[in-house]
């Protein structure tokens, strides 16, 4: 493993935790976008099925269960903790899943490495998990004042992206055999759409101003 | 030889 890599999974770490302990020590989940997280839940969901099959190492298995603890945490939080889920505001956090969902499921089926059930799966959490932060960054640009922890939770998801794509870029030079096109063509595209936050996020930064998207 | 790259990220 890379520095690359370690550094973007520890961002990715971060970045949850950061999310959790928000939650947990304001019991608030004000600005955090449930729709999102349910669509990470579905995404290491189904990407990380292969724990029961395929052992990479103590590392992989380790951060898999990680991820997907945190993700299912993270929603029974917004759903069902008295306190926290007063905080969701669901006529804010309006993006449909199955606008998403869907079109993810019909790419799966025409582009994967094999057509059987575990490739489509992967393929499919690939590209599920490229868009899962759209409706956050919609949230984002809804609510006045995002505080800074929100803020710092799609920071830390950008940066990791981002790692992840240099990780890719060294892997292809140093490693013979190593060409995932569906995992860097949806890191792309994911990492992309972070761009724009990134400008406002580092403009307030610079300015010493509240992050605030413009509509 | 393994052509498959693994699929060893998260």
């Amino acid at each position: 493993m890379n520095i690359f890599r370690l550094a973007g999974d520890m961002t990715h770490l971060a970045s949850v935790l950061v999310l959790l302990l928000k939650i947990h020590t304001i019991k608030s989940c004000a600005g955090v976008s449930l729709k999102t997280q349910e669509l990470y839940a579905i995404v290491f969901t189904t990407r990380y099925l292969d724990i029961f099959t395929d052992f990479i190492s103590l590392y992989n298995t380790f951060m898999k269960l990680i991820f997907l603890g945190s993700s299912y945490s993270i929603v029974w939080y917004i759903r069902r903790h008295k306190i926290v889920r007063r905080s969701y505001d669901k006529n804010q956090d309006t993006f449909r899943h199955v606008f998403l969902i869907l079109p993810c499921i019909v790419l799966a089926l025409l582009i994967n490495e094999k057509l059987t059930f575990k490739e489509v799966l992967w393929a499919f959490s690939l590209y599920l998990e490229a868009v899962a932060i759209l409706p956050q960054l919609v949230l984002l640009q809804r609510t006045k004042n995002i505080d800074n922890l929100t803020g710092q939770y799609v920071f830390l998801l950008g940066v990791y992206r981002a790692l992840y794509i240099v990780n890719w870029i060294y892997r292809y030079f140093t490693e013979t055999h190593f060409v995932h096109w569906i995992t860097w063509i949806s890191g792309l595209v994911q990492t992309l759409l972070y761009a724009d936050f990134f400008y406002y996020y580092f403009q307030s930064w610079k300015t010493n101003q509240k992050l605030q998207l413009p509509a | 030889k393994d052509s498959k790259p693994a699929k060893d990220e998260l």
